[in-house]
């Protein structure tokens, strides 16, 4: 995360390949399924063996043994619908949640969040030289509408898609952060409104960032963990 | 620091049965530590082959046979591993093959080879002990002759010859990295000899076989998990972590018609605007990173330093500075033009749709949708929603009369926003979306100014209990 600050988010998980190594972020929406971006995922139906999720740790490179630590296998690759960008992922077993691993809510079916709604990314990826990423950052992003978004983006932000106004100082998520969260803080509760994506530029001074609009897929999130 | 497995060959949950009843295996030992332990037990016995390892009860039972022995058979098993001496059962000859005890019996001519406790028709020194292994016919090499095993054969004319059975290092070559090298050379250039995969000492490392299935990184034997620039291990000397491996190559490119194996499969085709799998055959020229970093070109060491000299990585075609995936990582990568960020993902491209045509289209959500169309957007056929098999269904065409699931054709029993799926005949994927796309004239109802907005009331919200003591 570019421009932000150590923070903690129980809710966002690291993902792992097969030599342990960070490459994308995700949310825990369920004990056993997390949601991140399908760039993230090479395949769709080949099980991704050897591939893990890390909980429960702000260290990008927790010591064996750590306090609090969860390493849970990944089983299972859901595709999400077409032009969703999303994945899910079905771990080999529940997480155990505590003070340091929480899920985050989903929001309601198709959901608009406000503009000007406060909210926040969460990731161990690259930083730009704001600060050492060794721990997991958190950075403060305010929604803007879509019109608002697509006089930058001149039209291509889609309605499944949302946008968090581009600050002065240069903020917003970066290679290693996707398949993270943008959560609102909303009725008392932290909610996943937004999917972290690869954006052209990290955190472009003044130039609105994109992410997936979670509200839009919700259903389909539910069927397949109801169904599954 | 070797560990006594190192000669030993393992069949993970294989069991090798006697089929002669009249032949007992020995008895398990059960007070022993690991496999290890068998191992050692198991080694230096000249009567003892192999040994089946129990993973739950820590036990092991030696046995005088391998599964090269007549009348054995392999049978899967769910308690036991079977670990076999590697000189009974490799198919090629480590150095000048003094210690092959492989079951070659006839002559690089293809003479058969005489048995060596016969003096008919050629008399000879040699009496078989259980120490020489002169067994049978089989070829041996009791004079270490530099030509490898040979035998007395069964022709007048011709006294003994060499069995040419091949070097584990000349029996295999080396195609590009030798990511899909699968021979049996377990010593590196300089000698030493490899250290188990399964093994974290003496040295530590994340290359645990399991979960590394697609690399083959059984026993000892060199590989090259990690894309490296040739087949490597790491070693049984403390003091050396690990060290590339002495094998031929085949030649600068891959072969058009060796025995496909399935990642060869998966490389026929190149991609140039898009990328599939893990994109190790992206040939494209994007050549900055999802972030817009310009990526630094592979035949400079500066601003990073690294190991992917072009002229190694022949097949990987690491051309200029665009983004290329050479040691299988999740996507595209490369090295960045900024100090500060070594590597990074080339996301931007975007990924080869693994999607079929669509072969027809649905109004709304496709609630009424009672077209044909009865195959997924991966091109899975659909299950029958009368069926159970392979999945049972949670709507089938008494639960929902009203949702027309006649056959197996794509239907929205549940009013799925994303359009009409079905239950996939695949027996790893539940359910999938249909090959159907929304019909030209139709535009999805706006998110952004729904008729009705919604009003946000359920959450697992935090409950604070208010402090009731005073």
């Amino acid at each position: 995360v570019v421009g932000g600050h150590p923070g903690t988010s129980p809710w966002t998980v690291s993902l792992r390949n097969r030599q342990g190594q960070h490459f994308c972020g995700g949310s825990l929406v369920k004990e056993q399924w997390v949601l991140t971006a399908r760039q993230c995922v090479w395949s769709c139906h080949e099980p991704l063996t050897g591939y893990e999720v890390w909980l429960g740790t702000i260290n990008q490179n927790p010591q064996p043994g750590e306090a609090n630590l969860q390493k849970v296998p990944v089983t299972k690759t859901f595709c999400g619908p077409a032009g969703s960008q999303l994945v899910l992922l079905k771990l080999e077993r529940p997480v155990t949640l505590n003070h340091h691993v929480a899920r985050i809510c989903l929001p309601p079916e198709q959901y608009v969040v406000p503009p000007g709604t406060k909210c926040e990314i969460a990731g161990w990826g690259e930083s730009k030289g704001t600060s050492n990423n060794t721990v997991l950052h958190v950075a403060s992003m305010k929604v803007i509408s879509n019109q608002e978004c697509n006089v930058k983006h001149r039209g291509h932000v889609q309605e499944n898609e949302m946008c968090t106004e581009g600050l002065l100082v240069p903020t917003g998520a970066c290679e290693g952060d996707y398949g993270g969260p943008l959560a609102c803080y909303t009725h008392n509760c932290w909610v996943l409104e937004g999917l972290i994506i690869p954006n052209r530029v990290c955190a472009r001074p003044r130039w609105p960032a994109i992410f997936t609009r979670v509200s839009v897929f919700v259903d389909w999130i539910n069927k397949v963990i109801q169904l599954e | 620091q070797r560990s006594p497995l190192n000669d030993f060959q393992l069949l993970r949950g294989m069991e090798l049965k006697n089929l002669l009843h009249t032949v007992v295996p020995g008895p398990w030992q059960e007070d022993v530590a690991d496999a290890e332990e068998c191992a050692k037990r198991c080694g230096p016995l000249l009567d003892c082959r192999a040994f089946h390892y129990n993973l739950s009860s820590h036990g092991c039972q030696l046995l005088p046979w391998t599964e090269h022995s007549p009348h054995t058979e392999l049978h899967q098993s769910s308690l036991c591993d079977l670990f076999q001496k590697k000189d009974y059962v490799r198919t090629c000859i480590m150095d000048n093959g003094v210690g092959y005890r492989g079951t070659v019996a006839r002559t690089v001519d293809g003479l058969p080879c005489q048995a060596w406790n016969s003096r008919f028709p050629n008399d000879h020194k040699y009496r078989p002990t259980p120490k020489n292994g002169l067994e049978e016919n089989f070829c041996r090499n009791p004079d270490r002759d530099s030509r490898g095993p040979w035998c007395y054969t069964t022709s007048g004319s011709v006294r003994f010859q060499t069995c040419g059975i091949k070097s584990c290092r000349d029996a295999v070559c080396v195609w590009c990295n030798g990511e899909e090298y699968r021979g049996q050379v377990d010593v590196t250039e300089s000698g030493r000899e490899c250290q188990r995969w399964d093994l974290q000492h003496p040295h530590s490392h994340p290359f645990q076989p399991d979960k590394f299935l697609d690399k083959a990184l059984n026993d000892n034997y060199c590989r090259n998990p990690d894309g490296s620039e040739r087949p490597w291990c790491y070693t049984t000397d403390p003091n050396i972590e690990r060290e590339f491996c002495d094998l031929p190559s085949c030649g600068p490119n891959l072969p058009l018609t060796t025995k496909a194996s399935k990642s060869h499969l998966r490389s026929k085709g190149k991609t140039f605007n898009c990328f599939r799998g893990k994109g190790e055959d992206y040939r494209g020229t994007t050549n900055t990173t999802s972030a817009g970093v310009p990526c630094q070109r592979w035949d400079a060491q500066s601003p990073h330093q690294h190991r992917f000299v072009p002229e190694k990585y022949a097949c990987k075609d690491l051309r200029e500075n665009f983004c290329r995936n050479p040691d299988g990582s999740e996507a595209p990568w490369c090295f960045t033009s900024r100090p500060g960020l070594r590597v990074a993902f080339c996301y931007q491209i975007p990924r080869c749709t693994e999607e079929v045509v669509p072969e027809g289209c649905y109004h709304g959500s496709g609630e009424q949708y009672r077209g044909l169309v009865s195959k997924t957007r991966k091109g899975v056929q659909c299950q029958h929603w009368s069926a159970e098999t392979p999945h049972k269904p949670q709507f089938t065409p008494t639960s929902a009369p009203q949702a027309g699931l006649e056959a197996n054709y794509c239907r929205n029993p549940d009013g799925d926003s994303h359009g009409p799926w079905c239950y996939t005949l695949d027996p790893a994927t539940l359910f999938d979306y249909c090959a159907l796309q929304r019909c030209d004239d139709e535009q999805p109802p706006s998110v952004l100014d729904p008729p009705d907005q919604v009003q946000f009331d359920k959450c697992g919200k935090r409950l604070d209990k208010s402090n009731k003591l005073r």
